[in-house]
């Protein structure tokens, strides 16, 4: 609990109010607020990381015939960013992840932060050529991140 | 002219190319790609001009739209996606017959046929089962044959009974023997695609894939005399390729107790 005058000193101490423009502007641009801008970290999150069949060159165009008859390419995602306090601001995070963070905040060296990680993943299917010419229809699982979150 | 294949973001929602791997990086990154295909080297494609347009090759892609599309209600289906309708009437595909198959299967292969020409009346299928790992579980297969209305001649003789036998090997080496494995009763001016239950025979070939000896089709009149499929309207290999026979199996992923986690 901090009292009211210890309120009021830190105010008059000038201590920079934070806009709602700010903070909607650090959660698009995937950056924790609060933190000097030389350390401006990015908070946990999934990030676009697509697949291109087509350009590996193993989809099958009309005139130059390859193996992977569909699809053109897939979005797997990734997780990527920081799980650090506070972990209100980041998603999905369960109770185990922010008990874990405040214990490494008090024993940094023994206690590492929670990781960011996907939480759902989910399938796709891709239709191809075998060397017999026999066409496969397969399902592969966990190949696409569908959410992240700190654990 | 400089394809990238991974796309990246740069965490302030710009998405980066990632060209600049060197080339052996980049052989790399594509060889785990194809890992984690579960392949180890690229196969090599069908050197026909237009692969995708034969009947095996446009069914799966039926199957794969239907799969694409599985959360949509079949109203939906048939309303909002004429390819998809087009694929469906083609094939006589509905999710109401197939849909377990469909939804719970890991893996559906369809198999060309290797049969080779007719011998005799007989019409002989072969399709290679040695390159599926015997581990995968068969859920079932189906036979298409495609079937145009027979000459008017013929209509007085029919229905005409379709026999599949399945050609094992007896106590000799040199001995064969048929076993039935499927029958179907036809008319003569029946047309489209005709699906056989040939489930029990790929069991036996994905497991034990030397025992592989392929199909037999006799075909006999309602007089019990046989046949030539030819005239009664069958399409074999010297037919168009969008109506060659051709085999579809499902297939169930083997439980993995301790799946090795990359």
């Amino acid at each position: 609990p901090v009292s009211a005058d210890a309120r009021r000193k830190k105010r008059s101490a000038g201590e920079k109010s934070i806009r709602k423009d700010d903070v909607s502007f650090a959660r698009d641009s995937g950056y924790v607020y609060g933190l000097p801008s030389k350390y401006n970290r990015q908070s946990c999150g999934r990030r676009v990381l697509y697949v291109s069949f087509r350009d590996l060159g193993w989809q099958c165009r009309l005139r130059l015939q390859d193996w992977i008859i569909a699809p053109d390419g897939y979005s797997a995602y990734y997780c990527h960013g920081e799980c650090a306090f506070p972990l209100n601001a980041h998603m999905n995070a369960t109770n185990h992840a922010i008990v874990q963070t405040l214990v490494h905040l008090l024993n940094q060296l023994a206690v590492p932060k929670p990781c960011c990680a996907p939480t759902k993943l989910s399938a796709i299917s891709v239709l191809y050529f075998d060397d017999n010419s026999n066409v496969i229809l397969k399902k592969y699982k966990n190949m696409v991140v569908r959410a992240c979150g700190c654990h | 002219t400089n394809p990238a294949s991974f796309y990246a973001d740069n965490g302030l929602q710009q998405t980066v190319i990632v060209d600049r791997l060197p080339r052996a990086q980049r052989r790399l990154v594509r060889q785990e790609v194809l890992q984690l295909l579960g392949l180890h080297h690229k196969p090599r494609p069908p050197v026909e001009t237009n692969p995708t347009a034969n009947s095996a090759p446009s069914y799966m892609l039926g199957l794969y739209n239907l799969i694409e599309q599985e959360e949509d209600s079949v109203e939906e289906q048939l309303n909002g996606w004429p390819g998809n309708l087009r694929h469906m009437q083609l094939y006589n595909l509905t999710l109401r017959g197939a849909e377990d198959n469909i939804k719970s299967a890991d893996m559906i292969m369809s198999f060309v046929n290797h049969g080779g020409s007719p011998f005799g009346m007989h019409r002989r299928f072969f399709f290679d089962f040695s390159e599926v790992p015997a581990t995968e579980k068969v859920m079932s297969a189906e036979l298409r044959l495609f079937k145009h209305p027979a000459p008017r001649v013929m209509m007085s003789r029919g229905p005409f009974k379709m026999e599949f036998k399945l050609v094992r090997q007896g106590r000799d080496w040199e001995e064969r023997i048929l076993e039935t494995e499927a029958n179907l009763t036809v008319s003569a001016m029946e047309s489209g695609w005709l699906t056989v239950n040939v489930s029990r025979a790929t069991r036996e070939w994905t497991y034990y894939s030397s025992t592989n000896y392929g199909l037999y089709l006799v075909t006999t009149d309602a007089y019990g005399y046989e046949v030539d499929a030819a005239d009664l309207g069958l399409v074999d290999e010297e037919g168009p390729s969008d109506q060659q026979p051709f085999l579809v199996s499902f297939f169930k992923a083997p439980q993995k107790l301790h799946p090795k986690v990359s």
